[in-house]
């Protein structure tokens, strides 16, 4: 059965999109089967991928309306054990067509339920907000990774997520876990930087990945060429900060 | 009359917020009479300005609502001439709300009717969405500002974001135009930095304000300290960027 992450945090800009890429990358490269799913209208995890498209074609969005099954939605990629089930502009509106709708939570989840079994993990790319999308994405979840910059007002943001999980949990999904915090951007050269881990230790003890993702260049190369890191440069520090990041999650399952 | 200028880029983490306390200090130290508007549920522009409280009080959420005026929801920030009208938690829910109200993309620019007229500038900061929130922010809007970061996934929702202005500007507000494109975080020894210049550059001719942003790691800490850029370290880069941003702003509006 698939453990499902949801890769989420309202603030914008702090690595949610490239670590989906390359998290997702990495554990198929250890020979998980992987399901990337792509729930940002801005697509950039459906382009990092290499499968951008303006041509009609199942996305996201047809799995939250139910016209279509995971099975129909998704994409091969160019690592054989994942695959993506593609952004669509029409995601934009579905905030606003949510709100009104049946079951308008459990969307994702209902989706998942049987193509689940088929994946080791299911990775899902979230939007920079708390709104409709994002809340499907931690219904749908077993856990949920918080990619986090080292910067102040990424710091902030923290609590506003914290408070929301737990909401999720007592009203919508009571398995719901923190998988944990991913250190992002990190230049250990700066003090900024250093105040910020040590506030964020303090905050989540226990909770916050080893593994931390160094600001690297190559990183931000890597999708104009739609590859994850592995396939653009393995031996960049990105490549080795997300290799060392899926072992950590795999040993962390592993412990159960 | 003021000028009103939205702040807005659905990417996130592209520098909006850092955009307007910097620029909206730029032009009050300028003389200028500033009003501005944190529209973010995330609430950085608020405490950027060393206004973050968890007291009750009015907020951009009454002004969306009809409760509150612009004088009764706007504070004092530390430089006289700029006023704030801070977030508050209650906008995460506007979007949602927003949906079945009337008048819902007009409801900001009702309540700057007769407010803007009190200053020269009207900022307002908008949260990483194309929701109801940065809507309103753009019917209010006389001309959007859109921060870019010079990387590959920003660059690719510009498109995005134009089709978006074309749309409220045939059918919420006619005059809305815009001020230009600030490159933000720029570091001129990356080709990707490059790269994406000259492609912006050719997408938006003459639209590219000649001032642009250096990543500068004081512009990361003054948010820290709730000040803004010329009140925490007024001799560094990121200050003389915002001050040449000011400056560039006032002689293209003196020319009209
Ligand atoms: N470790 C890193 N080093 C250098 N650049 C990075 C790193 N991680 C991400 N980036 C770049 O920083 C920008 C922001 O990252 P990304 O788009 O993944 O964040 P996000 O949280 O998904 O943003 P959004 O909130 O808009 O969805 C991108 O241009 C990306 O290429
Ligand atoms: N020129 C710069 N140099 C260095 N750091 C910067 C610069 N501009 C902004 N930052 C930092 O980068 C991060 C993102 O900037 P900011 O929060 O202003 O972007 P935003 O577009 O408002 O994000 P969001 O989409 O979440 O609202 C912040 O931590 C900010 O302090
Ligand atoms: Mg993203
Ligand atoms: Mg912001």
């Amino acid at each position: 059965m698939a453990r499902i992450l949801a890769v989420a945090n309202q603030k914008g800009g702090v690595g949610k999109t490239t670590t989906v890429i390359n998290l997702a990358a990495s554990l198929a490269a250890a020979e998980k089967k992987v399901l990337a799913i792509d729930l940002d209208p801005q697509g950039n995890l459906t382009s990092g991928l290499g499968r951008r498209s303006r041509d009609p074609r199942p996305s996201a969005y047809d799995l939250l309306s139910g016209e279509r099954t995971v099975a129909e939605a998704r994409l091969a990629t160019d690592l054989a054990s994942l695959h993506l089930v593609p952004s669509d502009r029409n995601l934009i509106g579905a905030e606003i067509e949510l709100v009104t709708a049946d079951e308008r939570e459990y969307r994702l989840r209902t989706a998942l339920a049987t193509a689940a079994a088929e994946y080791d993990y299911v990775l899902i790319d979230c939007p920079p907000s708390l709104g409709l999308l994002t809340l499907n994405a931690l219904v749908a979840a077993d856990a949920v990774l918080v990619p986090l910059q080292c910067e102040y007002f990424a710091l902030e943001g923290v609590t506003e997520l914290l408070s929301t999980l737990r909401r999720v949990q007592s009203a919508f999904n009571a398995r719901l876990d923190i998988a944990g915090v991913l250190l992002t951007m990190v230049d250990l050269r700066m003090t900024l930087t250093q105040q910020v881990i040590s506030e964020v230790r303090s905050h989540f003890p226990g909770r916050v990945f080893g593994a931390h993702i160094p600001r690297s260049v190559r990183l931000g190369e890597a999708p104009s060429f739609g590859k994850p890191i592995i396939l653009y440069d393995i031996k960049s520090k990105g490549a080795e900060a997300y290799l060392a990041l899926a072992r950590e999650i795999l040993e962390n399952d592993a412990q159960g």
